[in-house]
């Protein structure tokens, strides 16, 4: 698996990064796992915001009202009123953090609206000009503030106990414990840790975190923890907690051990690769191998769900001009789907059993974004969609060479928009200082 | 975007105060209707 050798930082600046690019920032609408991500469809360039007047010399906090001019995920350039078409004192904002509000704001809080100091001699009447300015305008809504500081309750606590995916086994899970929580990540320490540092981090509606029993439930492997007995204060995660999957019926045509297909490959995520159903759980669970690359004990097998996105009929590549990469040591290239069929004495699963639906999920080929390295799944960085097959997106992590793109689906809870770790206090990597 | 996310925009009256008094203005805020 390759992983990147990064320094995080605290302060990346995406407003200077977007307008020096001229770039475009995926809208939070393309996000329905975060915060506001069910309820962004209002906020658009035009709103107007009451904002903190940082032009003034008053000693006291005041304000004033600014426009959106451009929207790049959760921040928004910002323009003061009475600057017209003068972008010299533009600013960037998070929209969530607590110091934007609706226009009416001020007022209920008792607090005056002060024109910027280098227009004040511009108009005599500030009045008149608001009066005319926002009448008809949009603003946030009312209940911004407490809608952000409701979507920003997560569920999961610390002490918690799930069972989680082994990252040095794939084909097992193990007990974890939620240590941390930041806008819905968990870092997960695995329940045999001595010292707290064997951890694994994912979203709390990652497909790889399940409630306690679910392995012994569909007939997944299973390590088995030493520890006894449960420490004062954990509890098992409630098992609606996690995420839902999709009912399948398994009991008539369905995949069946030895069938092929394409699959994203767990420990390279860039590549989609030929594979085969290994075993068939319940409940529409499957582990899949990687053709060429399996441990004779089936360690790395990969448990995913029937539905997942990662996973694709035979031919998908082909049809989609994506790169399928052959079974490793196999010779015979180019690969053909129906010689290695052949030659293996295998079918190909049918085309029936695969996800096919396709959301509208408003990705655009150059948006940027934020995105877990899912080879490194600490740590969150700046990356770009460079292609859309369907569902499929290609992450791209800026500043770093393709061969560590991966591919996410567009319902991934491993993709932010921009401006999503500043609202979590979490560090955001740059990957490359030269870029 | 707005409907489908169970908001509609609607007229609101807003009150605006300056350092020269207060008024209100019309303005379009989106309310969540879920």
């Amino acid at each position: 698996a390759k992983s990147k050798s990064v320094v995080p930082v605290e302060g990346f600046d995406w407003g200077q990064y977007i307008c020096s690019n001229n770039l475009v920032g995926a809208p939070v609408s393309c996000f329905k796992h975060v915060p506001m991500g069910m309820c962004w469809g209002d906020i658009a360039e035009g709103v107007r915001v009451e904002v903190l007047n940082s032009d003034t010399n008053l000693s006291t906090k005041v304000y004033w009202v600014a426009g959106i001019v451009k929207l790049a995920g959760f921040k928004a350039l910002l323009r003061y009123e009475g600057f017209d078409n003068d972008s010299s004192k533009d600013f960037w904002r998070n929209l969530c953090i607590p110091e934007i509000h609706p226009v009416g704001w001020c007022a209920s809080s008792g607090k005056p609206l002060v024109p910027p100091k280098s227009i004040h001699h511009k108009y005599s009447n500030w009045k008149a000009f608001l009066v005319k300015r926002l009448t008809g305008a949009k603003t946030l809504p009312p209940d911004f503030a407490t809608k952000v500081q409701e979507n920003m309750q997560y569920p999961f606590k610390k002490l918690m106990r799930v069972e989680v995916v082994d990252k040095t086994h794939l084909c097992r899970t193990r007990v974890a414990l939620v240590e941390q929580v930041f806008g819905g990540r968990l870092r997960l320490v695995y329940e045999e840790s001595q010292d707290g540092t064997d951890d694994f981090w994912c979203h709390m509606y990652s497909p790889l975190i399940h409630s306690i029993g679910w392995s012994r439930s569909i007939g997944h492997r299973f390590k088995r923890s030493e520890v006894t007995k449960k420490m004062e204060g954990q509890m098992d995660a409630p098992s609606q907690l996690f995420l839902k999957v999709k009912d399948v019926d398994q009991s008539g045509d369905w995949f069946k051990d030895g069938m092929k297909l394409e699959a994203i490959d767990p420990l390279n995520l860039s590549a989609i690769c030929v594979a085969t159903v290994r075993k068939v759980l319940a409940d529409g669970y499957l582990m899949i191998g990687i053709d060429g690359s399996e441990a004779a004990d089936g360690s790395d097998w990969f448990c995913y769900h029937s539905a997942s996105p990662s996973i694709f009929p035979v031919g998908f590549c082909e049809i989609n001009s994506i790169e399928l990469t052959p079974p490793r040591g196999y010779t015979k290239l180019p690969f053909k789907w129906f010689d290695y069929l052949r030659e293996m004495g295998s079918i190909a699963a049918p085309v029936k059993l695969f996800n096919k639906e396709v959301p509208n999920h408003g990705f655009r080929v150059g948006m940027k974004l934020e995105a877990v390295d899912l080879m490194e799944p600490r740590l969150v960085c700046v990356a770009t969609v460079t292609r859309i097959v369907h569902r499929l997106l290609r992450i791209h992590f800026d500043g770093w060479e393709d061969e560590y793109d991966q591919w996410v689906d567009c319902e991934s809870a491993d993709l932010y928009p921009v401006g999503w770790c500043q609202l979590t206090a979490q560090k955001i990597l740059i990957l490359e200082a030269s870029n | 975007a707005a409907e489908a996310s169970g908001r509609k925009w609607e007229q609101k009256q807003v009150q605006i105060k300056t350092l020269e008094g207060e008024f209100s203005v019309t303005m379009w805020a989106s309310d969540d209707k879920k």
